[in-house]
């Protein structure tokens, strides 16, 4: 029955086909998922892939992933990247351009930033199904917390509280605000 | 774990070996590096919240339990994706001034006996509302398939300035230390979160000076089902007290 289960096996999937995003925000980019409930035969491989395009000045939301490292290639553009350990610490802030890779452990977390052409790359993840938090935006942890709590954790009044939680509405990718950024540095 | 990391001759009950002190409580940590708990995998501490106190938002690169030792409280937990299901009413604040609409995810009952699963990458707070102390016993599976980083147990902080805390654990290297939103630069916090400097700047918490386990300026407000009188008798029964 080999010849009927895995020599058979699916194991090509385009992920760059815009049609077929995730996520998608047209003022920031989009983001195309693949893991082994589209592509079974990553079940076996225990990996999964990404692809995902950012428009100019875009952001991706800060976020980690919690069960997979994330090995990170840079497809075309340009974007200010910061990655960050448990300690606070910075551990990458710099540019990342095409044909560059860097690997983002679990659990770091890391923001993007587009440059004024875009940003697009891809990423490799060491879990089947890696999962990713956010820490802003629609669906982001402080967004899942008390106003109170943000309120103590932070030392902010509860309007400031409540403007961290409401004030991005999108779920993983920002369209940059209209103020002139400064630029990524090298 | 390592080869031969399990040739132990002799096992010994252990205490906790370091304690870090924090403006509403302290947590101590077992020796994660003693034979024992290198050959099982694990990393165990002991965190003793006082009433009013909040232990901030963190969450682990490994799967833990936690075990409720003493006291009560409540406890938020953050699952990627989840609805924020607990919510304020809106007719309910029409009519009372400056009250916040607000909503999040569940919110949790802790109380003495419970066991509570964390997921690894889960991020989850606790607060003391009891009239003692609050004390959680946590084990975290350091060797678990599910943390793909090293055996050295890591506390990933979303709030506040843990770095007493870390300091001591990384045999106190003096490095600067904080939440994770401090790795960060302010303009790009003030960007992500649509907020002016000052509040990015407080986001990262360098001048907190509170550690890991804050004291809530007054009694914490959330939004969370409470028990009527009748509920807590019966709880307070137990289950002897229950009809057929």
């Amino acid at each position: 029955g080999l010849e009927e289960t895995i020599c058979s096996a699916r194991l090509r999937q385009n992920i760059d086909d815009p049609s077929r995003a995730d996520f998608f925000n047209p003022r920031a980019g989009r983001l195309t998922i693949l893991n082994s409930l589209t592509l079974p035969i990553l079940s076996f491989l225990q990996l999964s892939a990404e692809r995902g395009v950012l428009y100019r000045n875009a952001i991706m939301a800060p976020q980690y992933t919690l069960n997979a490292h994330s090995i990170i290639y840079a497809t075309r553009g340009e974007a200010h990247m910061q990655i960050v350990d448990h300690r606070g610490q910075s551990v990458f802030n710099e540019r990342i351009q095409e044909g560059q890779m860097v690997v983002v452990p679990q659990n770091f977390v890391v923001v993007k930033q587009a440059g004024r052409d875009g940003f697009e790359w891809v990423a490799l993840k060491t879990n089947e199904r890696a999962i990713f938090s956010t820490l802003a935006g629609h669906t982001s942890a402080l967004r899942a917390i008390p106003v109170d709590v943000l309120a103590n954790a932070y030392q902010i009044s509860r309007d400031e509280a409540m403007k961290l939680k409401r004030r991005r509405d999108e779920s993983i990718m920002f369209e940059a605000s209209a103020r002139p950024r400064r630029e990524t540095r090298a | 774990q390592q080869q031969g990391g399990c040739q132990i001759e002799r096992l010994n009950a252990r205490e906790p070996q370091r304690r870090i002190e924090a403006e509403a409580g302290y947590t101590e940590f077992w020796d994660s590096d003693d034979d024992q708990f290198q050959c099982a995998g694990v990393a165990a501490c002991r965190n003793v919240i006082n009433p009013q106190g909040l232990l901030l938002p963190s969450y682990t690169s490994a799967p833990a339990l936690l075990y409720v030792l003493q006291g009560k409280g409540f406890q938020g937990i953050m699952i990627p994706g989840c609805p924020e299901t607990f919510q304020s009413s809106q007719q309910s604040k029409e009519g009372q001034s400056r009250r916040f609409h607000d909503q999040h995810q569940k919110i949790r009952n802790l109380r003495e006996g419970d066991v509570i699963a964390l997921p690894a990458g889960i991020a989850h707070w606790c607060y003391n509302n009891g009239e003692q102390d609050l004390v959680l016993l946590i084990i975290e599976d350091t060797s678990n398939d599910h943390n793909q980083l090293d055996n050295n147990p890591r506390k990933f902080f979303l709030a506040g300035n843990p770095q007493q805390q870390q300091q001591q654990q990384q045999q106190k290297k003096q490095q600067n230390q904080g939440n994770v939103l401090a790795g960060m630069d302010v303009d790009t916090l003030a960007e992500v979160f649509r907020v002016d400097m000052e509040t990015a700047s407080r986001l990262q918490g360098q001048d907190d000076r509170r550690g890991h386990i804050v004291r809530a300026e007054s009694d914490l407000q959330v939004i969370r089902p409470q028990r009527t009188r009748e509920e807590q008798e019966r709880e307070e029964r137990g289950y002897e007290g229950r009809d057929n």
